[in-house]
C-alpha cells in the first residue's frame, strides 16, 4: 500500500500541574499511547512542543533526556516491555542499575517493590514464566522502584482481576497523596472515577477535560 | 533459586458440551491461561486427560493434533502472538494459508474478518504499527477467520474501551447463537455476565461452576 500518514494526535494542548491525578480515556486507536510516549520523553512530537518542569524537552541533549527519564519518570507500558529471560527481580532492578544504585540497596528496593504488588513469591521467576497479570505487576513495580515524581501508566489494570486491580489502584492513590503527579490511561471507568481529572481523547483530539470528584 | 515446581492446575475436572457459552474468571495467577492452553491443545497436562469430541488428545499423532487445532479451534491469546512485521491482513490470512485456502478466497475472508472487528482501515498496517486494542482485535479476527466450532478467548476485551469491547462481545454472542462453543477467560464481570455459565478458578482449582442467566 502507498505510504500513508497517520495523524495519531491532531492538535492536543494540555497542562498538568505537579501533584495532579489524571486519567486519559478514549476509544481504541484514538491516540492515548501516542500522547503518553511524548509525555514520557520516548517520542518527539512532529510539531508543537512539550515542556516538562519548564524545560522544552526537544532542546535537551540526549544524555540529559535519558537522565530525566530515568530519575523523574516512571512508565508502565501498555505492552509491559519486560526482558523475557530475566527474572522479575532483575527486571525491577534495571532502572536502579541505570541510576547507579549499589548492589545491596537496589536488591532491597526491588524486592520491596515486588512485594508491594503481591509478587514476593514470584521474584525468581523469569518474566516468561509469569501469568499475564503477574507480568503487568512486574511492569508496575519496575516503574515505581526509583520513586519517580511523574508516573505515567498506560492501562495498568487491563490484565488484572478486580481485587489485584484494586490493590494497584490503592498504591497509585498513596503515591498521589504523597505529592507525586500521576497520569493513567485506562479503559476502566471504575479506575477513571478514582482520579481527580478525566481527559477524553477522540480521534487524536481532546474531546473533553473535566474535574472529577472521586467516588 | 532452586528448581521449584509450580502446580498451576491442581485438580480441575470440567465438562463443556457443544454449543455452550462459558466464561472462566479468577485471580491473576490462578491457572486460567494454563487451562486454556490445554483446551487449545497447545500444552499437555502433566497428569489427567483431555477429551476433545471424544478423542483423547494425548493419543493423537502430532500431525493430526495440528490439524485439529487449525480446523476446529480458534484461539485468542492473552498476549496476542502476532507477527510484528507482517500486516494485519497477513496475520489474519495465516490460519487460512495453513488450511490450504486459495489466495483470492483467503484474502476475501481475512478482509471480512478485519472489517467485522472495525479494522477495515488498518489492514495494511504492520502489527507493530497498531495500538494495543487494534492488536487485540487483529488477534480476534485471526482466531475467527477459519470459522472454528470451538472458540477459546483469553481476555479478549482487556485492552478495549467499552464500545469496542461491546462490538466484540456481540460478535461472540452471534457465534454462540450459530451453535459454536465458546469459552472466554475474562477479568470483566460485565463480560462474564453475558455468558451462560461462569467457572471460577482459584489457586489451580475450580472454586465454583454456576449457571448464569445473561443480563
Ligand atoms: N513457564 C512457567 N514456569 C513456571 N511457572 C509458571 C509458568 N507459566 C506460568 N506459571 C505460573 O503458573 C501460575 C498460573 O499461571 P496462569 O498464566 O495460568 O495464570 P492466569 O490465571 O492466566 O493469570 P492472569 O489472570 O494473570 O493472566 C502463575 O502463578 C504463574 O506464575
Ligand atoms: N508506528 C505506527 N505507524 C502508523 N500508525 C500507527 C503507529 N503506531 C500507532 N499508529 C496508529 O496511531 C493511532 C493511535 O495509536 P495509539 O496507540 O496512540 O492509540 P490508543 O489510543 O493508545 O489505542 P488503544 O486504546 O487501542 O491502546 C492508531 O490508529 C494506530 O493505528
Ligand atoms: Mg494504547
Ligand atoms: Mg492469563
Amino acid at each position: 500500500m502507498a505510504e500513508e500518514t497517520v495523524h495519531a494526535l491532531r492538535g492536543v494542548s494540555v497542562t498538568v500541574d505537579q501533584g495532579e491525578f489524571c486519567s486519559i480515556i478514549g476509544p481504541s486507536g484514538s491516540g492515548k499511547s501516542t500522547l503518553m510516549d511524548i509525555l514520557g520523553c520516548l517520542s518527539r512530537p512532529t510539531s508543537g512542543k512539550y515542556l516538562l518542569d519548564g524545560d522544552d524537552v526537544s532542546k535537551l541533549p540526549d544524555k540529559r533526556l535519558a537522565e530525566v527519564r530515568n530519575k523523574k519518570i516512571g512508565f508502565v507500558f501498555q505492552a509491559y516491555h519486560l526482558l523475557a529471560r530475566a527474572t522479575a527481580l532483575k527486571n525491577v532492578e534495571l532502572p536502579l542499575i541505570y541510576a547507579g544504585a549499589g548492589k545491596r540497596e537496589r536488591r532491597k528496593m526491588a524486592e520491596e517493590a515486588l512485594d508491594r504488588v503481591g509478587l514476593a513469591d514470584r521474584m525468581g521467576h523469569r518474566s516468561n514464566q509469569l501469568s499475564g497479570g503477574q507480568k503487568q505487576r512486574v511492569a508496575i513495580a519496575r516503574a515505581l522502584v526509583t520513586n519517580p515524581s511523574l508516573i505515567l501508566a498506560d492501562e495498568p489494570t487491563g490484565n488484572l482481576d478486580s481485587r489485584s486491580g484494586e490493590e494497584i489502584l490503592e498504591i497509585l492513590e498513596t503515591l498521589y497523596q504523597q505529592g507525586n503527579t500521576l497520569i493513567l490511561v485506562t479503559h476502566d471507568n471504575k479506575v477513571a472515577n478514582r482520579t481527580n481529572r478525566i481527559i477524553q481523547i477522540f480521534d487524536g483530539l481532546v474531546d473533553s477535560d473535566m474535574v472529577n470528584t472521586p467516588t
